[in-house]
């Protein structure tokens, strides 16, 4: 599960 | 972060600014549905509360603050600071009939079942059909302020923007989400409609008004 990608965009 | 992000972003920021700005200004919140600003907030709520579990960046944290912050500035403007130019009598989609869908959804089609996860994909669903209130008031009324058609076209812009994103990543990054870019997409088809209008109204110089 990527995270990141998911918290970086609005 | 690359240029379609960045774009998208900046239009969806500007988007909040006209719709502030209009209200301010006019100090009039009419033809503005409350009802989609309402939707607006619960999407961010739910989407942003990994503001607490986890740091990306400035830029990052700045951005979901100000989403939030002005998702309710913009609910107090209307409900209660300018709610007697509120035309409520317009704005009566049932919002209810989008929330308990996104959630049934959210809860049948996620990535993971923990509380974040859910009420990320939730918000994702949400966000998607967020502005049908907004777009039903207009074709109830058959038309639109210039002002509001400047703030609808920035807003359906942004997630327009962010499905050039998503495929840059993917190209680039070899990175994908499918249930942003399925939801990203549905947004985006529920505006085509108004960026048709958009385009050869209000870009002319002409009020947005529908046929009769």
């Amino acid at each position: 599960e990527d995270w990141g990608y998911k918290h970086d965009e609005l | 972060m690359n240029i379609f992000r960045l774009t998208g972003d900046l239009a969806h920021l500007l988007a909040i600014i006209i719709l502030l700005l209009k209200i301010w200004k006019t100090r009039s919140c009419a033809g503005i549905s409350g009802k989609s600003q309402i939707l607006f907030a619960i999407v961010y709520t739910t989407r942003y509360l990994d503001l607490v579990t986890t740091f990306v960046s400035a830029y990052n944290t700045l951005m979901k603050i100000f989403f939030l912050a002005s998702s309710y500035a913009t609910m107090y403007l209307i409900y209660i600071k300018f709610k007697a130019t509120y035309d409520h009598n317009h704005d009566t989609f049932r919002i209810e009939f989008l929330v308990a869908p996104a959630f049934v959804l959210a809860m049948l089609i996620t990535h993971a079942y923990t509380l974040l996860e859910v009420l990320w994909t939730f918000s994702i669903y949400l966000e998607s059909v967020a502005i049908l209130p907004q777009l039903f008031m207009v074709s109830k009324t058959g038309e639109a302020e210039s002002i509001t058609s400047h703030y609808l076209f920035a807003l359906g812009s942004y997630r327009a923007l962010y499905i050039l994103n998503w495929i840059y990543r993917y190209v680039m990054e070899n990175n994908y989400d499918l249930i942003a870019i399925v939801a990203g997409i549905v947004q985006t088809v529920l505006y085509c409609d108004f960026f048709y209008l958009y385009v050869t109204k209000v870009l002319k110089g002409k009020k947005l008004q529908l046929p009769a």
